[in-house]
């Protein structure tokens, strides 16, 4: 299973339409201080399903929607989109390449979708519950989760653990 | 499920003393035990973590460099069980000196041969070590744009300033 | 007391303001206010920051170099209240990019006129800025030992890489 | 009020006699991971009186005595000793140099001296109470003090400002 493309659009600090392609083995990230090098770490966890707002730097979920800046509007929906190539048939689908979606509007209505037809959250959490790539996965670590996890705050490490296992 | 869960911890505790090993020094001691191993599902999982040498001590008492280590090796140990399709790592870097730096980017290049790896740093020597490197900007103030960056093309003309990251 | 603490944290607000301003840029916004102003003692203090023109936001929602670049100028502006003989600053440059990494320093170099300054880095900018360096090693396993260290003699030579710090 | 020399033995990983001169204005500290910067400034904090463990990445206080390696066997005497040059009078005695140093014995006991002279922590505090460095001061900034400044944990937002008002 390979990650090839990740889409962004109205998330966070990402008004404008954006595409990411993976076509490496390792990808760096660089930029400014607040550029939004993290809003596209968010953008992963979230479309995979991540549910906790204190996970994604929030404060609600509708904070993810583009809030806009001095010169410009606040956009209506988030979208995010992410594509995998299924070459080892990890996924639990007959599909060669799978597309996950997540989409909010401003309304609070939020739509998950995989392939392009619209799904629950449940089948999202299914269909990736033997990749460890799931809400609580171990394989999203950013600098301030070292702290929680040696002190094992909300027992991080064995929710993670069960992850693996 | 216990027996599951017995013989997982077992192997990821393998895992854990192995890389632990490899990002510290070959003397170097750590060990993960359950707090109570009769009730394996939900007892505590509790760390022993002993750099260069050093006298037990409580994993407090590591210095920042110590403990971005002793967790990244856990991490890993979780990850050589069931290797996750990819991994990122962000600014997982930042406290670490070269020599740790160098040592963290060689795993991850071991392990890209079994998947991809998102990396997002300020280190120069981290920028040097990857495959592609994606440059994030401020398009107009507050909204974010991304160009793909050729490390190689950029280290010398000094160019890379635009986006902000060398 | 009310009146010492309230022109005190008049003065501490209009610090914070050209601080942050140098910190950032002169477009940004950031205040400080008591909660509940008739109990200025007792009164929890709220922090704004807007950083880069952007909307109303919570703390929570700043990068983790914008959070550095804010709490550092809050204490700035305590010092500029009283400034204290010297200041200590262990790996708060970490999470900074190249640009911010010069505008902390230069900021540590102009207050350093007035009070000495002690900064724990493992930042080649921040080393290149400071007046002298001491290397720490450990002299033998789990003991530290410290020496004098010219990084203008060793830039060249490499030879920092004995401390392991360049 | 210039800080001159910091003497340490037998301090956490610093079991040899160890002396810093601070004679420029911007002095550096760097090394590799684990090799004792962290600790020069917990000794700092130490020696103008620390109480609390949490701040000095401590279980108990008797934890900074050097506890041994393999090799060697552990101290019983933890001494930090800081010099100070009161060259504009700011601190109120007639003193030209002050020195403050603090010893731990393993029996527990502890001992403060003003320029050689056993005194309480009382007096050690009353001098410095006009210079901002004594306990909750401002003026070592930590990075993982960051989150604690910016989500005010045990309101340490005040507790430094009323240092500084
Ligand atoms: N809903 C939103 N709409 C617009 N901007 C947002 C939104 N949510 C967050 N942001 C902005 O995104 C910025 C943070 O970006 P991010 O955390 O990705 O930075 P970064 O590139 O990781 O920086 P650093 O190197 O400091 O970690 C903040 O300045 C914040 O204002
Ligand atoms: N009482 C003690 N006796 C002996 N060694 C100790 C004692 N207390 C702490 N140490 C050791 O000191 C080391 C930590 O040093 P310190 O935190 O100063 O490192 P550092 O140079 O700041 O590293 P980093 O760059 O990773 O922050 C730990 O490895 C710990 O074992
Ligand atoms: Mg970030
Ligand atoms: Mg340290």
């Amino acid at each position: 299973m390979k990650l090839t493309t990740l889409e962004i659009k109205g998330f966070k600090s990402f008004a404008n339409d954006t595409v990411v392609h993976f076509n490496e083995r390792v990808t760096g990230i660089v930029g400014p201080n607040g550029s939004g090098k993290s809003n596209i770490i968010d953008a992963i966890r979230w479309v995979l399903g991540e549910q906790k707002t204190s996970e994604l730097r929030l404060d609600s979920m509708s904070s993810v929607i583009f809030n806009g800046t001095k010169k410009r509007k606040g956009a209506n929906i988030a979208r995010v989109a992410i594509t995998f190539d299924n070459d080892r048939g990890l996924l639990p689908t007959e599909f060669q390449t799978l597309t996950i979606s997540r989409t909010l509007y401003r309304t609070g209505q939020s739509e998950y979708k995989i392939n392009g037809v619209t799904c629950r959250l449940k089948d999202i959490n299914s269909l990736l519950i033997e990749t460890g790539i799931g809400s609580d996965t171990y394989a999203i670590i950013a600098l301030g989760m070292v702290d929680d996890i040696l002190s094992d705050r909300d027992q991080a490490r064995r929710r993670m653990m069960e992850q693996a296992a | 499920a216990k027996e599951r869960f017995v013989t997982a911890f077992e192997q990821i505790r393998a895992h854990f003393v192995d890389v632990f090993r490899s990002l510290f020094t070959e003397e170097d001691f750590c060990d993960i035990f359950l707090e109570n191993p009769e009730d394996p599902l939900e007892s505590p999982i509790q760390i022993v973590a002993r750099p260069k040498g050093k006298r037990p001590q409580t994993l407090q008492q590591l210095s920042g460099g110590e403990k971005t280590l002793t967790a990244t090796a856990l991490l890993f140990s979780f990850y050589l069980l069931k290797p996750a399709p990819f991994c990122i790592f962000d600014e997982v870097d930042a406290p670490l000196d070269d020599a740790n730096i160098e040592k963290f980017n060689k795993i991850i290049k071991n392990f890209s041969l079994n998947s991809q790896f998102i990396v997002v740093t300020h280190n120069k020597g981290t920028m040097a070590s990857v495959d592609v490197i994606y440059g994030v900007y401020m398009d107009e103030p507050g909204v974010s744009g991304l160009s793909p960056v050729d490390f190689r093309k950029f280290k010398h003309s000094g160019m890379i300033e635009t986006v902000g990251a060398s």
